[in-house]
């Protein structure tokens, strides 16, 4: 499902060129349930937003459900966000000005999803999520354990081919986290949706099948130094 | 240091009143190195919000330092924030147009320490927690734990009286977990700054000497029923 050959992304500070990512092979194939681990300012977010078509690497290939992103237009892009995959952000992103509900129908709605299958679909997932009652509340009304469930929540509302979460459960207690990792198992083995997570946190570790440990923008060999 | 008088945080939500804190009564005295744990959306936030100053509650009585914070204008407000207060907010908030060593140092700038010792300070506590290097950056050239450290080292460089630290290691790895907790505990140590947590870490919550928890706005007396 995603092949990544040699992929480097660099960044210019003041001129100055910082590696990310500093030569990653990776395959991810479909129905995995892995996890990206490293410890802060190792590449991780960087790493999915590139699988995600969010940016481009500097050097090497990207390729996601056969599809080589440099040489994708903006348009096919989004187009592949749109309909392959979710997003759960690190910061959220949110939209302000819409509610947790339509935040959390937004994909479906872009996809043409008919409005009372979206109501059915988004009421009973945040619901699911522990958010029942909170559907009519602003982003800055909500807690920020709250937040993120709204992200997860529009993440895997469209049930994608590929879902990207980075740092899911960062900013929930271990028993909220707990049910959110089941549902995602749960989508995983009903549905074969794709989870690729980047985390610090324990519980999800866990629950992995795979575990890909990143430090200072490269992939550590298994078994080779100590984890996070 | 701080004491809470059967407080209560009500919220509107859509004209419905919402209970964020319902009664609480609370005593911190100088010194303690406390956590307040809960599940998410049990009032943490707002907790550590009403103690810093940065919002009013509904009923009751919040005193900080001897001052009670509804008695106080919104000049008296902002100088005890100044001036004895240190915060570490959830979703960092740092001054996006500002770059790491700018933010760090706001507090101390605006409290008129001299330029030369300012810059000893912050170079060094920069390099403390992790992020040597990398002073220079813009918030949106850091990654999530590099920008969560840079918040928690413009909440501490004043040494001020009280930190208010709402969930400061939910984006980072476990190691940086521990040397900022450690440098925390030092400060708590050495120089006898308060420190009051809001966090789901168990790594955290393992360093406190204290544990208040919160569910649904209450605390919970202690031994009652399954912690988090
Ligand atoms: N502006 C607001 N309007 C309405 N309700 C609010 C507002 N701000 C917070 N709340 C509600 O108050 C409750 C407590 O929120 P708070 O942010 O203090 O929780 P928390 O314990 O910090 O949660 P988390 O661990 O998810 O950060 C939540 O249910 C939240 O939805
Ligand atoms: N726009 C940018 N300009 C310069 N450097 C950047 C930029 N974005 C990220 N970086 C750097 O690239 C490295 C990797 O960042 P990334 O956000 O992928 O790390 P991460 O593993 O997600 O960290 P965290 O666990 O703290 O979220 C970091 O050292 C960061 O400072
Ligand atoms: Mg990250
Ligand atoms: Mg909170």
């Amino acid at each position: 499902l995603i092949t990544l050959e040699q992929v480097v992304k660099e960044y210019r500070d003041n001129g100055v060129p910082v590696r990310a990512l500093d030569g990653i092979d990776l395959t991810i194939e479909p129905g995995e349930f892995t996890v990206v681990a490293g410890p802060s300012g190792s590449g991780k977010s960087t790493l999915l937003n590139l699988i995600g078509g969010l940016d481009q690497p500097t050097r090497g290939r990207v390729s996601v459900a056969g599809m080589d992103t440099s040489v994708l237009s903006n348009i096919e892009l989004s187009r592949m966000r749109l309909y392959k995959i979710g997003f759960v952000f690190q910061a959220y992103n949110l939209i302000p000005v819409l509610t947790a509900y339509e935040n959390a129908e937004y994909i479906l709605m872009l996809q043409g999803t008919p409005a009372q299958k979206r109501r059915e679909r988004i009421m009973s997932l945040l619901s699911t999520v522990g958010l029942k009652g909170l559907e009519n509340r602003f982003p800055r009304e909500l807690s920020g354990g709250q937040q993120q469930r709204v992200a997860i929540a529009r993440a895997i509302a469209s049930e994608p081919q590929l879902v990207l979460a980075d740092e899911p459960t960062a900013n929930v207690d271990s028993k909220t986290s707990a049910s959110l990792l089941d549902l995602m198992m749960e989508l995983n083995r009903d549905k074969g949706v794709t989870f690729l997570f980047s985390t610090h946190d324990p519980a999800v570790m866990e629950r992995a099948r795979r575990i890909i440990r990143l430090r200072d923008g490269r992939i550590v060999p298994d078994g080779d130094g100590p984890g996070d």
